[in-house]
């Protein structure tokens, strides 16, 4: 697989991508 | 209410989406796990409206080339593409032995009667590795047509995908696995081969007591 991918935490992302809901 | 606060357009919204496993012989709720799970069937103008994700930031995510996330985007429509972000569940109790069915079903809804075709394409470090793809056909139901893909078979590369994640000893590991591990959905019509809905999936593993989670993003090019 390729190896050179930006990870993802490095990425404009919105706070919320990285936090778990509590519930549904 | 479900307008910009959902995975949808005016001309076809996704109503449910489910990954699961489930002791065959035994169809009732108590026995199936769901890995990831998406309703939207209960939606209120109290439910925040969606974030943005620049569509930009996750191009390398999925297929480059040709039919790739970034010509399809650049086909649109615009509104008709979505991230989900899954915190999906692992921690089932239901032992994997033979008889185990592992399926995924999806419930769509549209005012029009359509034919779709739905392809689900599995990517590994952005490269396809394996994609399906199905047919659907409308049902008047309630004043709207219904387009129900019930119980669709996993395919063999995502059970075992599963099952070797799930040997993993630490989360972080899983985590770094699923980093490289990405599905991207489209609908079309399939007469007319207009784009209704392109549904781009990434995942991690869930901490959660409560089950699978989830984050819906509209994808936007600034």
């Amino acid at each position: 697989g390729r190896q050179d991918q930006v990870p993802m935490r490095k990425r404009q992302l919105p706070a919320s991508f990285w936090e778990e809901p509590r519930s549904s | 209410a479900w307008q910009g606060r959902s995975i949808g357009t005016p001309k076809l919204r996704l109503v449910e989406f489910m990954a699961f496993m489930e002791q065959q012989g035994e169809p009732d709720a108590y026995n199936k796990h769901l890995y990831v799970h998406i309703s939207q069937s209960n939606l209120s103008y109290n439910d925040a409206l969606l974030e943005s994700v620049d569509v930009r930031q996750i191009y390398d995510k999925f297929p480059e080339k040709k039919g790739g996330l970034k010509e399809l985007y650049e086909k649109g429509p615009p509104n008709a593409f979505f991230l989900v972000k899954f915190w999906a569940d692992l921690n089932t109790s239901i032992q994997d032995e033979p008889g185990v069915f592992y399926g995924v079903s999806s419930q769509y809804e549209s005012p029009e009667n359509m034919t779709i075709t739905c392809s689900s394409k599995v990517c590994s470090f952005g490269k396809q590795v394996v994609e399906k793809v199905e047919t659907e056909y409308a049902r008047f139901e309630n004043g709207r047509f219904l387009y129900r893909i019930h119980r669709s078979p996993m395919c063999e590369y995502l059970i075992n995908f599963i099952h070797k994640l799930k040997q993993l000893p630490e989360k972080y590991m899983m985590n770094s696995v699923l980093e490289n591990f990405t599905i991207l959905q489209v609908v079309t019509n399939r007469d007319t081969q207009e784009l209704l809905l392109c549904i781009a999936y990434v995942f991690e593993v869930s901490t959660s007591e409560h089950g699978a989670q989830h984050h819906i993003y509209r994808l936007v090019k600034d």
